[in-house]
């Protein structure tokens, strides 16, 4: 139940667009099924890509892919591109007949002779649009167990291999493998590995838009869970998934941050004592399968340091987790564990709530340099010099315009964050007044009404 | 809900990551916009595509095809003033709002809840066996001074926090019920007085709860849904 867009690398919201003025028939667009387009590009030798207009269904066929020359990949939110694997990978499968790939120098840095000629080195493979002997680049025409080879234009070697690494070693995967982003497509039984973005013959949750930080790419094995190995669904509706092999890097990556006494981001880097989850539960060790069973077997996982009983996120959850020794309760977070600070240092201080702060201070607490408030761009300001004229918004520098009460903040140039508040603290020895007293009168409209009668019969 | 019932909390969300599953809380303070914990998330600009909040029904884990429930993803995390703890997601779409989704008013400017007034805890989290863990449950708690609360806890308890009374029976917040509402009755309007936080406190018989003091961040949470 192979899907024919097994064969292409995709891109969605993008479009190959020719740079040079005249383009051949095969380009014009016509109306097919996403599916039958990639069969039809499949069967064709000329045919290297196709742009598929999301909107019309229609099908342009290509006869280049993003390397060519003159070509450009444009954004375009009605297009999604598919461009044959054979001419993007870098590695190859199996022997490499089907490699058609750029590499043009060989193993010793020998630079390869162009196939169509026949010196320095006579030969007998003539260029055909079947087997892609093009230019000068190395390919394996004759099935040479050590992969793509080409002549070479020192006439006193006749050919060498390229060394173009087979796809499960050109790229090798650290701890268990949440990292790979090489280009393996099959499984360690030899099934095929059915697309991320499709749900036949598997259904699944992993939708590449879901989780856009694991570049659930085509079919190629991930491991967005966690496991103990990258992964995909198989095309075989017999077998749900299964591992897939890739090789394992001889260096250790060590790109998280380590940390003990705080966790940041998801506390996937936490590596400290706390062995009780937030209300006090003690935690199962990881390496009991009592009262709780689970796969995270610390031989399995080395490097995530699954010591004792002690927190850990080995799998990406929201923060450092562990299995509790309460039987009726599997997992639980350990969010006492206090966070690191994330904010910048801060360098000066503000009085009151700042309302009167006329430093230089332009950044916000997550160091992100603040907007001119002059400037339009990249958020168009409610509060201005113009609105606020004694307001001193000079520059871009923090300020308090209108009182809020905690602290001077800025328009930011992030275009997500149209504001933030200011890396300045309240001055030491500031007294704040306290706010525990009551407020005037209290006004609501709409909002904090139910149905009281749904509580009743809530069950 | 540790000492709750199952009831109706109309303005509870139940916050949701990429594979489905609850891991927090939330209140609906208008259709598009969500209050929770900062400690629920991982960064102040983390990429939560995938994630969503889940709103208008009792179960947990409600059939696909409940007529009741709402699934909205959400768009985005902004942090609040460093101190407060707070969050506010911006769903991708506005909630319906119905008998069973509905907005939770926000206090006036830091407006304090007077003590003894009734306020009730949501949430589809744990209940250490004294409920129905598949629905959402509720609990009653009383408001407790600040002052009262600083002496139980032999330590000064923050303006900007709000503390509950411990009853006799364990009642309070748990495991996965942490970022929800603590809601009080004011004015015959139910008003999102606290945002639950999480602490070592399970419903500890002789413990009062703290919870974020949402009067006093809510000219920041106007000022975002404003900006």
């Amino acid at each position: 139940q192979c899907s024919p867009l097994n064969n292409f690398q995709s891109r969605k919201a993008t479009e190959l667009i020719s740079l040079s003025l005249q383009g051949p028939a095969l380009m014009s667009e016509e109306p097919m099924e996403v599916d039958e387009c990639a069969k039809r590009c499949t069967a064709r030798p000329d045919c290297r890509a196709f742009n598929y207009n999301q909107k019309s269904h229609g099908c342009q066929m290509l006869p280049w892919t993003q390397h060519s020359a003159h070509t450009q990949l444009q954004r375009n939110v009605y297009y999604d591109l598919y461009q044959k694997k054979d001419y993007m990978r870098d590695c190859i499968v199996g022997e490499g007949t089907s490699y058609r790939g750029m590499r043009s120098v060989t193993e010793k840095g020998k630079t390869c002779q162009q196939w169509r000629l026949t010196f320095p080195h006579d030969h007998r493979f003539s260029p055909s649009l079947q087997n892609g002997l093009e230019v000068n680049y190395c390919r394996n025409p004759d099935r040479d167990k050590r992969g793509p080879w080409c002549y070479t234009t020192d006439p006193d070697v006749r050919y060498q291999s390229c060394n173009i690494k087979k796809c499960e070693d050109a790229v090798c995967m650290s701890c268990n493998g949440e990292d790979y982003r090489g280009f393996v497509d099959h499984t360690e039984s030899g099934r095929e590995c059915q697309r991320w973005d499709q749900q036949h013959p598997h259904k699944h949750p992993y939708e590449p838009n879901k989780y856009p930080d694991k570049d659930l790419d085509d079919n190629y094995c991930r491991n967005p869970d966690s496991s103990e190995r990258p992964w995909c669904y198989t095309t075989d509706p017999a077998r749900k998934r299964e591992f897939c092999h890739i090789r394992k890097c001889k260096k250790r990556s060590r790109l998280m941050d380590i940390t003990t006494n705080c966790f940041k981001q998801k506390g996937e880097g936490y590596r400290g004592k706390v062995n009780v989850t937030t209300t006090g539960i003690p935690c199962q060790r990881w390496d009991t399968q009592m009262p709780h069973q689970h796969h995270f077997v610390p031989e399995k996982y080395e490097c995530k340091d699954l010591q004792e009983n002690y927190c850990r996120n080995p799998d990406g959850s929201e923060a450092p987790w562990c299995f509790t020794t309460l039987p009726s309760m599997r997992v639980a977070f350990c969010f006492q564990i206090r966070r690191c600070m994330d904010e910048v240092e801060v360098e000066d201080c503000y009085h009151g709530n700042g309302e009167l702060y006329r430093g230089h201070t332009s950044k916000t607490r997550k160091g992100v340099t603040c907007q001119k408030w002059s400037e339009q761009s990249p958020h168009v300001p409610q509060i201005s010099p113009t609105t606020h004229p004694a307001a001193h918004l000079e520059e871009n520098h923090c300020r308090n315009p209108d009182n809020d009460s905690h602290g001077p903040w800025c328009y930011t140039m992030d275009p997500r964050t149209p504001f933030d508040y200011c890396a300045i603290k309240p001055c030491a020895g500031d007294k704040i007044p306290s706010v525990l007293e009551n407020a005037g009168n209290v006004v609501f409209d709409e909002c904090g009404k139910r149905d009281e009668r749904l509580q009743l019969r809530g069950r | 809900i540790v000492g709750g019932r199952p009831g109706n909390s109309p303005w509870t969300v139940s916050i949701r990551n990429r594979e489905g599953v609850h891991f927090c809380g939330g209140s609906l303070v208008k259709e598009q916009w969500v209050i929770s914990t900062r400690q629920c998330f991982s960064s102040c600009d983390a990429d939560l595509s995938g994630y969503e909040v889940q709103l208008g029904t009792l179960f947990k884990d409600p059939k696909p095809s409940d007529p009741d429930k709402q699934a909205i993803p959400i768009l985005k995390i902004i942090c609040g003033p460093s101190e407060s703890q707070l969050v506010m997601l911006k769903l991708v779409r506005p909630a319906t709002l119905n008998k069973r989704v509905a907005l939770i008013c926000l206090p006036p400017e830091r407006y304090i809840v007077p003590e003894n007034t009734e306020c009730e805890i949501a949430g589809w989290g744990e209940t250490r066996g004294t409920g129905d863990e598949t629905v959402l449950n509720v609990a009653r708690l009383p408001v407790m001074s600040n002052k009262k609360c600083s002496m139980v806890h032999r330590g000064k308890v923050k303006d900007s926090e709000l503390c509950t009374a411990p009853l006799k029976a364990g009642v309070g917040a748990c495991e996965g019920d942490y970022g929800g509402p603590l809601a009080c009755l004011t004015h015959d309007c139910w008003v999102l007085e606290g945002v639950t936080t999480p602490s070592r406190v399970c419903a500890r018989k002789d413990q009062p709860a703290t919870f974020v003091r949402v009067s006093l961040y809510v000219d920041w949470i106007n000022k975002v849904m404003k900006m």
